[in-house]
């Protein structure tokens, strides 16, 4: 799981 | 996917077009940072390399290859392609991005990463991941430092250097929005002041750019 953010942003 | 969201991706990928045509169009490179570039590309390389791990949309892949090839792209045009490789003035780039960028990027990403995560959650793509976020908002500080030395800066390059800022502004809004519509949407600090100090290096740039526009003048920089 991320921790610092959301991956799906770019 | 929000309106925000898809406006700063359009941005950023209309900057890159901007700037890919204005090196065509003018056939030189003068006044561009390619040590931003430089920058940026590391920055999408570590950042993206889930795109090996796992897939979230196509349009998310999508771009991601697509940032970075054209970044990638500019580079090349700028270092390697005659006419504009010779207009290319390496002492007016001088920014020192190993030690003022990369180096310090990677200290504070590994102690972020440990803090966050702690040694038995240690993954090497997430500190690479955390390091990008960092090194993405500083990485206009090379063009901003060569714009300043040139002072006049040209039509396209100006609207290269907005739509880049206008990116990570719109991210902002994409954040507010998100936390204010999306249920169980958490809060990212580390991402949120990166972003904000990223949108706060162009405050200045934006002030210049808007008032040039206002006029129909000439856009130059002050001493």
């Amino acid at each position: 799981n991320p921790v610092f953010g959301d991956h799906d942003e770019l | 996917m929000n309106i925000f969201r898809l406006a700063g991706d359009m941005s950023h990928v209309f900057s890159i077009l901007v700037l890919l045509l204005r090196l065509r169009v003018a056939k030189n490179a003068q006044g561009i940072s390619v040590r931003t570039h430089e920058l940026f590309l590391i920055v999408f390389l570590t950042r993206y390399l889930d795109l090996f791990t796992t897939f979230y949309s196509l349009y998310n892949s999508i771009m991601k290859i697509l940032y970075i090839v054209s970044t990638a792209s500019i580079i090349y045009t700028i270092k390697f392609q005659e006419p504009i490789k010779s207009t290319y003035d390496k002492s007016q780039d001088s920014f020192l991005y190993w030690q003022f960028a990369v180096a310090p990027c990677a200290v504070l990403a590994s102690v972020t990463h440990l803090i966050g995560s702690g040694i038995s959650g240690f993954s090497f793509i997430e500190l690479l991941w955390t390091f990008s976020i960092y090194l993405e908002s500083i990485a206009i500080l090379p063009q901003l430092i060569v714009l300043q030395r040139y002072r006049e800066v040209e039509n396209l390059t100006g609207n290269y250097i907005f739509f880049m800022g206008a990116y990570r502004f719109l991210y902002i809004l994409n954040w507010i929005y998100r936390a204010n519509f999306e249920a169980h949407y958490q809060h990212h600090w580390v991402v949120y002041i990166c972003g904000v100090l990223q949108t706060l290096l162009y405050v200045d740039f934006f002030y210049y750019y808007f008032k040039s526009k206002k006029s129909g003048g000439r856009f130059t920089l002050p001493t």
